[in-house]
């Protein structure tokens, strides 16, 4: 129907994955779980640098939107590198790695991680 | 989100997901999207978690995101989490984080843990109800064996009710979108009557990797806020996921 929910006969012939709907696939990568915690996600955070970089600079302007003042982005960068040794090993110490690669500020990608929860508010 | 898990008439269980978000973070009016939906297609990467060269798990996940959200454990189970909605919800638990009180554990955490650690679907199904958690959630879990698949729905202390396939009583699959399974979902966002109208009409007869993503792929189950889709087959140990967009008229959510 074309008012909403637009919902639709169930689609048939949709896989192996094509028109519209389908993007494209996903690469895959590997993640050594013997390499030290900071050194796993290298590989995949050296590749994907540049998307992560634009979808954290979109969630700071949806704070400044909230708050223009920079406030609540100083806040995240204040406060949350210092949450990230009370998180369990080896999360914090990933995390840690990722920011370095990355060159996101550490509280941005704490943010980044512990968004489910931080989203319920 | 929708999650499903679905035993065919061999016996064989299937696992499909369509991961959802960015709802009400920011409308991009030209494209007629959401900001951070489109931000996290790109970073969607499939990771195979490795050790001593041998796999441990595999995972569809968002690049820089350490905790899992979509995952397999070949030969022995899949999981994926659904987003559960309540007042007790996560930033309270973050509270009671910063005030020192740490027994809960971060639920993308809590997964990954999961992934890594459980050897069974029993242990998995045994860490995911009974473990203390920060926010809710809703687990999606599916083993290596018939009637081996359930929702548990998770309040931030407890699981509240394991919803489990029971083939004899006709329920050869269990699906969940973003409300608890014995009350209606919200009107505004009812993704679950489609979705199970389209999994009926396929029957158990022709459930199959294929049927599964054309029941994912039927609006309003497919909307703006799906970034992925993902099929999982345990006893293959088979992980495949494909990007998705959903080209107007398509629901926002």
């Amino acid at each position: 129907q074309f008012i909403p929910p637009y919902t639709e006969d169930c689609r048939t012939g949709m896989y192996p994955p094509n028109g519209p709907t389908f993007r494209g696939p996903v690469s895959w990568y590997t993640v050594d779980l013997d390499l030290p915690p900071s050194e796993r996600w290298t590989a995949v955070i050296t590749e994907k640098k540049q998307d992560l970089i634009s979808l954290i600079q979109a969630i700071r302007n949806l704070a400044n939107a909230f708050v223009p003042s920079g406030k609540l982005i100083e806040l995240v960068d204040i406060a949350l590198p210092l949450m990230v040794n009370t998180l369990p090993s080896p999360f914090g110490e990933e995390i840690k790695g990722i920011a370095e690669v990355s060159g996101v500020p550490l509280g941005e990608v704490v943010l980044y991680n512990i968004f489910y929860e931080v989203f319920t508010v | 989100c929708t999650s499903v898990v679905a035993e065919d008439e061999k016996g064989n269980l299937l696992h499909g997901r369509n991961l959802d978000f960015g709802l009400f973070m920011g409308w991009d009016v030209k494209n007629k999207s959401w900001i951070i939906s489109e931000k996290l297609k790109p970073l969607v990467v499939n990771l195979d978690f490795r050790k001593n060269n041998q796999t441990v798990f595999k995972s569809t996940n968002f690049a820089g995101y350490v905790g899992m959200l979509t995952g397999i454990k070949p030969h022995t189970f899949t999981l994926t989490m659904n987003e559960r909605f309540s007042l007790d919800g996560g930033y309270i638990g973050i509270l009671e984080w910063i005030m020192g009180q740490r027994d809960g554990m971060w639920m993308s955490f809590l997964t990954r843990s999961v992934l890594e650690n459980a050897t069974s679907y029993e242990g998995a199904k045994r860490q995911l109800a009974e473990t203390k958690m920060l926010a809710p959630a809703y687990f999606i879990l599916g083993g290596n064996q018939r009637g081996q698949g359930c929702i548990i729905t998770r309040s931030r202390q407890h699981s509240i009710d394991v919803l489990e396939i029971d083939v004899k009583l006709g329920r050869w699959y269990v699906l969940e979108t973003n409300y608890d399974h014995w009350k209606d979902p919200f009107f505004l966002d009812d993704r679950r009557t489609p979705a199970m109208k389209c999994m009926n009409q396929t029957t158990q007869a022709k459930i199959s990797v294929s049927t599964l993503y054309d029941v994912l792929s039927t609006k309003p189950v497919l909307n703006k806020l799906t970034t992925y889709t993902a099929l999982m087959q345990v006893s293959e140990g088979k992980l495949e996921s494909y990007i998705r967009d959903c080209p107007s008229p398509c629901m926002p959510w």
